[in-house]
């Protein structure tokens, strides 16, 4: 399988830590 | 009923098309975190906002949620408008809200900022906000002659950039895309859910003596 | 005519639901990269696939074309069911997509491997394989009584990892997952694209001593 095509792709591997980050920062706004 | 955080612009879709169809929305804050809660709900908090019927129908994820209370006509009315109106909400999904979560989450101090991140970011959305200039130019809206889901969707996922980050020299060039988010955004359905839209004068940035992470 | 690289996953669910409504589908692979092809799809090559009706009629992204192309029976043929598949597409792209790309791609030399990250991605998709679980156990499809762009877009998403890490240890207390998966690949319409699908036996892993970066 061709690896090229992949390489391009825009993933988005830091979404935990942004997901982790969002939950923490409305659960704090929130009390 | 809406499980969801306060203002969470998550919630923002399903809420402004539920002002489109007249479907009645409780909102319920809390408690979030009861194992009550958790016991009903499969995909736990980590899939707020979270939706529960009056006849037991639960559905999770906003965009899914906007889909359901949505009338037919923001959905897309025929077979093509519904299929650009998923090619926008997926775009949103996957194109602009990973760019504005970078850039945007560090200067709320939700997120630690990384110069090279927020960089790629910044870069990112305004490639973005080319597509939507070019495709705004000649269209007064997405999908279609009136607001869609396609709207919506794309208008909350931005609302964070708009508000936090685009201030007017980031804002130049893209001037139809700003109008149609001023367009939206000041329709009733809309200003009923998100009040005031006061676009960004001076943008916000995070603390560059904040921790630095290498992400 | 769908524009997209041989054998790209993200082609598969349209090409699967084509196979559902006897869409005929024209499979074109070059030139993704030519001035001719970017200047008539302003999504550019980062948005491949990309579909083009005999109408002239264009839409960009797998799921959007897999919705154009598919029957109603896929989309969801009531509110709530289309409703629910939209919320299992959206889990797909955002849930499972992220972490099988950190997890595989690397095991693919599509990526730099990343010990740390490629642990969490391992987690979170097991995370996700449990909410699965958990679902197919009392369900024989993800949405209804049989096979709709919700079980397809998930299958595609899960096919990378099914196949190249998910060994038998790896898959050991997700037997509802594994069996719902194999019962899909092996539906003549999902056999007609993917071909024959091999469960891994035994893990790729990531050359170790390639360069580690922080992502």
């Amino acid at each position: 399988m061709s690896a090229e095509y992949l390489a391009q792709e825009k993933i988005w591997f830091d979404k935990h830590r942004y997901d982790e980050a969002e939950r923490q920062y409305y659960e704090r706004m929130n009390g | 009923t809406l499980y969801t955080y306060p203002n969470y612009w998550r919630s923002y879709p399903a809420l402004i098309a539920a002002q489109y169809s007249g479907v009645q929305i409780n909102i319920v804050s809390e408690p979030l975190e009861s194992d009550a809660f958790l016991s009903r709900f499969p995909f736990g908090k980590t899939q707020v906002p979270v939706f529960e019927g009056e006849d037991g129908f639960q559905i999770n994820e906003g965009t899914a949620i906007a889909h359901y209370v949505s009338p037919e006509s923001l959905r897309g009315s025929c077979l093509q408008d519904s299929a650009l109106v998923q090619q926008w909400v997926n775009f949103a999904n996957s194109e602009i809200v990973p760019s504005v979560a970078t850039w945007v989450y560090p200067t709320l101090g939700a997120a630690d900022y990384n110069k090279q991140a927020t960089e790629r970011a910044r870069e990112h959305l305004q490639g973005v906000l080319s597509v939507l200039e070019e495709h705004l130019k000649t269209h007064t809206f997405l999908v279609g002659e009136r607001v869609t889901l396609a709207d919506i969707s794309v208008v909350c996922a931005l609302l964070l950039a708009y508000t936090q980050v685009l201030d007017p020299p980031q804002r130049e060039g893209y001037g139809s895309v700003t109008r149609w988010f001023c367009t939206c955004v000041q329709q009733p359905q809309f200003s009923q859910v998100l009040g005031e839209v006061q676009l960004c004068e001076k943008a916000e940035l995070a603390s560059a003596t904040a921790s630095e992470m290498d992400f």
